[in-house]
């Protein structure tokens, strides 16, 4: 699994 | 970065800020539940932790420090300085039917087993039903200030333009979170009821009621 692409959001 | 998640930050921007000066110019925080703005200070704390492990951009960092500030400020106004102020017989959400079920969930359903992305995901899910407190407190005391709905208001759009960020980066960049989506989603849906009485009976500006 990698991590949810969506971290650079706030 | 595109237009929706930059005009949907904003609107989050401006529902946090209106309601810290609400709190703090009329000295009360009358009609607003303290559990709600507890549960989004451990949203932000918990989504926010990679603020100590990775930079992303100066918007992103300095965004996030204002949040967590400003929700924290706001918890203590609530709970501390305007104590007296707060109804919390009207606030009487039972907040660990929504924190157990969804600390169950984010340890179940994730996209990495490891701390911070479990931490990342039980915030995601805790965001989208954070806001049900304030709106049982609102449905029980039956209307709210109309600087509470304008709150209410940028806080449901926020989330609602973030859906249209995400169609925008599925069709640009061309990956999605399906964990994000469907929890924004369900934060937007929550929303409906109180959308169309805010646009409905916007317009006149009197209280508030259900």
């Amino acid at each position: 699994d990698t991590e949810s692409p969506m971290k650079d959001e706030l | 970065m595109n237009v929706f998640r930059l005009t949907g930050d904003l609107s989050h921007l401006a529902a946090i800020i209106i309601l810290l000066l609400k709190i703090w110019k009329s000295r009360s925080c009358a009609g607003i539940s303290g559990k709600s703005q507890i549960l989004f200070a451990i949203v932000f704390t918990t989504r926010y932790l990679d603020l100590l492990t990775s930079f992303i951009s100066l918007y992103n960092t300095c965004m996030k420090v204002i949040y967590i500030g400003c929700a924290y400020a706001t918890v203590y106004l609530i709970y501390a300085k305007f104590r007296a102020t707060y109804d919390g017989n009207h606030d009487s959400f039972r907040v660990e039917f929504l924190v157990v079920p969804v600390g169950g969930l984010s340890v179940l359903i994730n996209h990495d087993f490891s701390p911070l992305e479990i931490l990342w995901t039980f915030s995601i899910y805790l965001e989208s039903v954070a806001i049900l407190p304030q709106l049982f407190m609102i449905s029980k005391t039956g209307e709210a200030e109309t600087i509470t709905t304008h709150y209410l208001f940028c806080l449901g759009l926020y989330r609602a333009l973030y859906l249209f960020n995400w169609i925008w980066r599925f069709y640009f960049e061309g990956f999605f979170d399906m964990i994000a989506i469907v929890a924004g989603v369900v934060q937007t849906v929550l929303y409906c009821d109180f959308f169309y009485l805010y646009v409905t009976k916007g317009w006149f500006s009197r209280p508030y009621r259900l």
